[in-house]
Formats: C-alpha cells, sequence, structure tokens
C-alpha cells in the first residue's frame, strides 16, 4: 500500500513521462524531474528506489521503463470498467478524460434520466437511460459506478445503484451517501485538495 | 498545517454538518459520524482533539459550534477569489458547484477564446473573452486561476496568465505545466485519489 503523497507524485512523474514520450525524448535525470515539479531532487530519488530504480541507466533513466513501471506500481495493469450516473457537465468532462484510460480506468458507458440526452455519443461511449443500467451491471460484471447527478438525487440514485449489485460508488456530489457496509463510497473532494494546497502556500 | 487525510476528513464532518443543519438537528455523536463514514469512532474524536473538542456538550457535539471550528481551521473565513480559464464542460461543472463557496474559494468570473461562449452567464458569473483576464486581474487584484482549457492549449494560456500578474495556477489539465519559480502551480489529479481508493479497497 503505497501512501496518497506518494501516489499523487507518481502520477505526476507519469505525466512527464507520457510528454517525454510524445516528444521522442528516450532519457531524463531525477534533477529534471525535480525542476519541473518544483521539489526537491532527493524526493525523486527516493520515490525512484521505491520503483527499484527501473531504467536507471549512465545518463539517468529510461523514460519507458519509469513509465512501464510507475504503472506496474499503481496498479494500472488491471483495468477496472466503471458506469458514469448524471451525464451533466462533470459526468461529460469525465467521460472526455482519455488520461483515465492509462490509469486503468475503463468508463464503458454513461448513464442518465433526461429522455434528451439518451443515445448521445460521447468519446466513443453511449448514453443510456438510466432504467437500463441494472442490465448492464449483470451483463458485463461492471462493480464502479462515477456518481454526478444533483445532490438531491444522490441519495435515490445511490440505493438505486446498490439494488443493481454495484459495488463501489465514486461519489462527486456533495451529499454524504448511507449505504450498507458490502458498499464502498469513494468522496471525491475538490475541496480537500484545494484547502491543502491553499494552507500551504497562500499567505 | 493540516495534514492531507485530516483536512479531508474536516470536510466530510462539514458536509454531514450542513445536513445535519439543513434537517434542523442540533447534535450529533462522535459514533453516529464514524458510522456515516466507515471509519473508527476513536479517530473521529483524535480528530475532534485537534478542533479542541468545539461544541462538545453532554449528549455528544452541538452541530452549529462544530461546523463553525471546522471552517475556522481550514480558513474558510479567508475567502480566496478566483477565474476559470476554459470554460468547456469541467470548466461549467466547477462554475456551478455552490460548495466551493462556502470553504472560501470565490468563483467571480470565466474566461473562453469561442466568441460563442463570451457574454453567456453561468450561476451568476459571467464568461469573458480570454483577452479580458489581464485587465480583470489588475482591476479585482485575483490571484488564482483554475485552468480548465485543452491538453495541448495548456502551456500557452499558463504563459498568458503568468504574464497577467497570476500568482497560483490550480491546474486540472494532464499537462505538466513549465513555470517560474515565483508562480505556484497546484496540479489537479483526480486519478491520483481514484488509484488510491482503488489500492485500499478493490481486491
Ligand atoms: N466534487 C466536486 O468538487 C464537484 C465539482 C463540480 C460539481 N460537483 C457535483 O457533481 C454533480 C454534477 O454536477 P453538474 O454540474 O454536472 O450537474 P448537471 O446538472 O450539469 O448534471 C447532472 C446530470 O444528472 C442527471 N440526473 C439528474 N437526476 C438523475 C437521476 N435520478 N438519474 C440519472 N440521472 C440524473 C441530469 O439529467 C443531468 O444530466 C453535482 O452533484 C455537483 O454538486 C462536484
Ligand atoms: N484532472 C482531471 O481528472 C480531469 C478530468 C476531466 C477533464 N480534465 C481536463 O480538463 C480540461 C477541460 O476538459 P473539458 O472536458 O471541459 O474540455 P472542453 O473541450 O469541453 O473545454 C475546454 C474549453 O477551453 C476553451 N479553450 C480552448 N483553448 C483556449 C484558450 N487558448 N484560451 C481560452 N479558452 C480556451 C474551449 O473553448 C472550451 O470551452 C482538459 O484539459 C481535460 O483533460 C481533467
Amino acid at each position: 500500500n503505497i501512501p496518497e503523497k506518494v501516489s499523487n507524485r507518481l502520477t505526476l512523474y507519469h505525466s512527464i513521462m507520457v510528454e517525454y514520450i510524445e516528444a521522442g525524448i528516450e532519457t531524463i535525470s531525477s534533477p529534471q524531474i525535480a525542476q519541473r515539479l518544483g521539489i526537491d531532487d532527493s524526493q525523486v530519488r527516493k520515490d525512484f528506489k521505491l520503483l527499484n530504480n527501473a531504467g536507471k541507466c549512465r545518463v539517468g533513466y529510461m523514460v519507458k521503463d519509469l513509465k512501464d513501471s510507475i504503472e506496474k506500481t499503481l496498479g494500472f495493469s488491471k483495468t477496472k470498467d466503471a458506469f458514469i450516473v448524471g451525464s451533466g457537465h462533470l459526468g461529460l468532462a469525465l467521460a472526455k478524460y482519455d488520461s483515465f484510460n492509462s490509469y486503468g480506468l475503463n468508463i464503458l458507458a454513461l448513464f442518465d434520466n433526461d429522455p434528451q440526452k439518451i443515445d448521445i455519443q460521447v468519446n466513443n461511449k453511449q448514453i443510456f437511460h438510466i432504467s437500463k443500467l441494472p442490465n448492464l451491471v449483470q451483463r458485463l460484471g461492471v462493480e464502479i459506478a462515477i456518481l454526478t447527478v444533483p445532490r438531491q438525487s444522490a441519495q435515490q440514485v445511490a440505493d438505486f445503484l446498490i439494488q443493481s449489485n454495484i459495488k463501489y460508488i465514486w461519489n462527486f456530489t456533495p451529499a454524504v451517501l448511507k449505504v450498507p457496509p458490502t458498499v464502498k463510497v469513494w468522496n471525491e473532494n475538490l475541496m480537500g485538495s484545494f484547502l491543502q494546497f491553499a494552507c500551504k502556500d497562500i499567505v
């Protein structure tokens, strides 16, 4: 189990590796990474020890080996299928975000109760009516739902998801969901991270 | 300075207090909070010691006093003004999210370079053309920009923000931004928190 601060740094290193690969650069040094993220070089080297110094070579690290090692360490290789429930602004932004795929999160489809949204395609994914969800959960064996409905319908939709055998709810709504112990809720709180940044940096 | 895990828990406690106030309930006990979040009661009590046991009474805690104490501890009272740059799906979802206000983040306006979006109102906030940003940063003394443009225009827009005297960039794009040492970048990485949840819970 990796501490949260380390996995956040590893995902940032991963973005830099993706950028270097796109630019055709094959090696990178730890001071270059430290400089880009505004952190200490010793922190970068400590993190890479965790990766058993994957890709270490004479001039630094091989970008491709580092990327592969980060993906393995963070469990990217085990892809996890998910549905987005609530195809509004936030739901659509998440459906369009291709980086989820490279982290092992595979969004298969979206759901909504607004008839005007049904059958629209977003980034090769279809928006289904919410009544179709139980059948698709069963047929595709999906366990994760990303909840992006308005606050006032969050609890009722969560109850419906639980009845449909969803095991994990990544909750973006501000509602605190009541669920049985067999279901895990992951509360996403963008303000949590904003406060962290603001407490640290804003004088 | 509060550790990230604690500030994330405090923001969740805050959501529960808001819910109790809306339901007209004046007191709450630590086992009730622990149950709602699926965490240990001793963890809740430890966190409340940090708040000097604000609101403690015979039957538990006074909801209103706890909420006020959490807000003071997390720095909600110091409101910070911000602009959203990029009024697409994600930018609009953030502009509509009223919870930001109760955490002390005051989004004043949005910006975009698409002429069809200019002058639209979202949640009482106006979308301006990006060329108007430098003048408004100066006149309103705004220091924070929330960056929600596509990855390929992120660096160029960040350069423009820095020239306009923006000091903090809350970066939602997957691009790793190159900025001078006088500017702070806060990388928001939803995958960082997803991986945390998934590593912990998914067997
Ligand atoms: N965690 C954060 O920091 C953060 C940031 C922004 C928004 N949000 C939250 O995300 C949620 C979505 O925000 P948004 O701006 O996309 O809202 P939105 O109104 O644009 O989208 C909500 C969608 O849910 C659909 N919907 C409503 N009831 C439904 C139901 N019973 N079944 C299925 N679909 C239903 C609507 O038709 C709509 O398409 C809100 O709860 C908002 O508070 C959270
Ligand atoms: N951090 C995360 O987990 C996460 C999740 C979803 C999306 N994203 C990222 O957020 C960003 C926005 O996503 P979206 O779905 O809202 O995209 P979008 O295409 O819907 O919106 C982008 C907006 O930026 C505007 N824009 C483009 N170039 C601009 C410029 N030079 N100046 C001003 N405005 C400009 C466009 O007109 C558009 O309105 C993307 O970079 C995406 O990768 C991140």
